[in-house]
């Protein structure tokens, strides 16, 4: 059997700009740090993670740190995580302090008789568990206080990447 | 939203998505990534993590659906993958999967996606339109 890995790091309205070649590069990244620990022989479920992980380490996508805003200011992360070998998944939503959402739906999967764990219950289950936490205010970015300021302003909810309403036309 | 799946040498698969939602969206909504089934799905056929609009993709159980063609349709996975992306509303979706056999499929109704793949075959590719 030959191994293969794809990744994504969204999807939208996305216009060429000096930051569309550095995500482009830090995708390349990503890639590279699958790639070899599949060539390794390391499992696919632990290569999803460490890739997903250092995708939510990196602002400039939205997850984990960079993750964007509610209406409310905040952030409320979500994650999961499937073995096609087994069919076992775990899941998160509404976090606000883990700093790396899809390694706590993996606890899920596998520390827990359930599937998806929400909002308090999720972030107690962090603790427990000992998962690294931070501030709220380390997954905001200027950017992204920028984008829902501007999507306040139009009254719209958008995707990752939407083209900004006040364009003028 | 960022994801990621692979098969390993084992033939075995996995997917993973992880996402901060939608801008301004109300707190309290959970959007497609935690839904297994929508926003990930793995089997011993193939994984799917998608992206995009939430909403189109609990509806339309994006990630299961694509692994329910190749099952019960025989389709192979860029066949499965692209019909199910195709059928959903324009501009809501796109998804990357492979296969079992080590195929991949990076599909897109978005005007672009950032994405990424590479195989053992020495296949590399970075993309977003």
């Amino acid at each position: 059997m030959g191994w293969a890995l794809a990744l994504h790091g969204g999807a939208g309205d996305i216009k060429r700009s000096e930051r569309t070649e550095a995500v482009e590069s830090v995708l390349l990244e990503c890639l590279s740090l699958g790639v070899a620990e599949l060539e390794s022989g390391r499992c696919a479920l632990d290569v999803v993670e460490l890739v997903v992980r250092a995708l939510e380490n990196n602002e400039m996508f939205n997850a984990g740190k960079g993750s964007v805003l509610t209406a409310e200011g905040t952030v409320e992360m979500e994650a999961s995580i499937m073995d096609g070998a087994t069919g076992d998944c775990g899941a998160v939503s509404g976090l606000t302090t883990v700093v790396n959402p899809i390694s706590l739906a993996r606890l899920v999967m596998e520390k827990t008789p359930h599937i998806l764990l929400a909002f308090d219950g999720a972030e107690a289950f962090a603790r427990q568990q000992g998962v690294e936490t931070a501030d709220p205010g380390y997954f905001v970015t200027e950017r992204n206080i920028q984008r829902l300021r501007q999507t306040k302003e139009t009254q719209t909810v958008q995707i990752d990447y939407s083209v900004p309403s006040e364009a003028g036309e | 939203t960022v994801g990621c799946v692979a098969v390993d040498c084992h033939g075995k698969c996995a997917a993973a998505t992880s996402t901060g939602g939608m801008v301004n969206k109300m707190a309290g909504r959970i959007g497609d990534t935690p839904v297994i089934g929508a926003g990930t799905y793995a089997n011993g056929v193939c994984a799917v993590s998608t992206t995009g609009k939430g909403e189109s993709i609990m509806r339309g159980m994006v990630a299961a659906d694509v692994a329910a063609r190749m099952k019960y349709k025989a389709l192979k996975l860029s066949e499965a993958a692209g019909s199910v992306v195709k059928e959903l509303e324009a501009g809501t979706t796109g998804l990357v999967a492979v296969s079992a056999k080590g195929e991949i499929a990076m599909d897109f109704n978005t005007t672009g996606m950032f994405r990424a793949s590479a195989d053992h075959t020495g296949h590399l590719e970075v993309g977003v339109w």
